[in-house]
């Protein structure tokens, strides 16, 4: 199947 | 000193049922005007984000903000304990070891108490900024929940369409294919039946079963669902509450 993409790069930390 | 009043304590029972298969340790932040909660999966592919606004309560005082960490399977455990139609009544003090469950069946006369040990989780608090998404989706949650369930057993991915006029749901699997399209409408008699669309641009995007199976456990929550995709950022699907949703983000997985 296709590869699963993150969260992390339109999330950041306060 | 935290005194949160749910009229039913059903509420909070289908909130915590909503989100507690994709996380377990989540931090409860407890404010003035209402408590708000947030954590990701295991494989940073979801993100949880719950606001429970003050119109939701009976009643809540809230003087000093506080922190309850909670392991939501030991919260389900104590939530099971109380009836639904019971007052629960979470309290807590300014600098909590644990947060009081309060369950009083007004009828009888019966009063329930249960103590829940808190946790320090270290979990950071995301900042969750205003996206821009190419399409907006309201549709019936029963409906959305159910083609979602229905697609699930074909495949491990789902693949949703939209065009102008259309939103097409696919799923292809070892046994076979199906899919499902649905065209926007208003059904003046029951408006929360209705299919509502707005779209910018088309989307063609693909999501893991696994994370939509998940997120259809919010559908106790609310009539609809609201659904905001975009090629560019996380899908949002939101669940509103009287005052307040469970929204869940949702990474999609790489296009072919």
């Amino acid at each position: 199947g296709r590869p699963q993409k993150r969260l992390v790069k339109f999330f950041k930390g306060r | 000193m935290l005194e949160a009043k749910f009229e039913e304590a059903s509420l909070f029972k289908r909130i915590i049922d909503g989100f507690k298969d994709c996380v377990q340790l989540v931090n409860f932040q407890c404010k003035e005007d209402g408590i708000i909660a947030q954590a990701v999966d295991d494989s940073r592919v979801l993100l949880v984000s719950l606001e429970i606004g003050i119109e939701a309560f009976q009643n809540y005082r809230c003087d000093h903000p506080v922190t309850l960490g909670i392991d939501l399977t030991s919260l389900s455990k104590i939530l099971r304990c109380g009836n639904n139609t019971d007052n629960l009544t979470l309290i807590a003090d300014d600098t909590p070891d644990s947060v009081l469950l309060l369950f009083e069946d007004t009828k009888k006369d019966r009063i329930a108490e249960y103590s829940l040990k808190l946790m320090d989780i270290d979990a950071e608090f995301l900042k969750i900024e205003d996206l821009a998404y190419d399409c907006t989706l309201k549709m019936p949650s029963p409906e959305f929940s159910k083609i979602v369930r229905d697609l699930s057993q074909l495949s491990d991915s789902i693949n949703i369409m939209i065009t102008k006029e259309t939103i097409k749901f696919v799923a292809d699997g070892d046994i076979g294919s199906g899919s499902v399209i649905l065209k926007p409408f208003v059904n003046m008699d029951k408006p929360q039946e209705s299919i509502n669309l707005n779209m910018d641009q088309p989307v063609d995007l693909t999501f893991g079963s696994k994370y939509l199976l998940d997120i259809v456990k919010g559908s106790a929550l609310s009539d609809n669902v609201g659904v905001r995709l975009s090629s560019e950022a996380p899908a949002l699907f939101q669940f509103d509450l009287k005052s307040g949703y469970l929204q869940f983000f949702l990474a999609p997985k790489f296009n072919d």
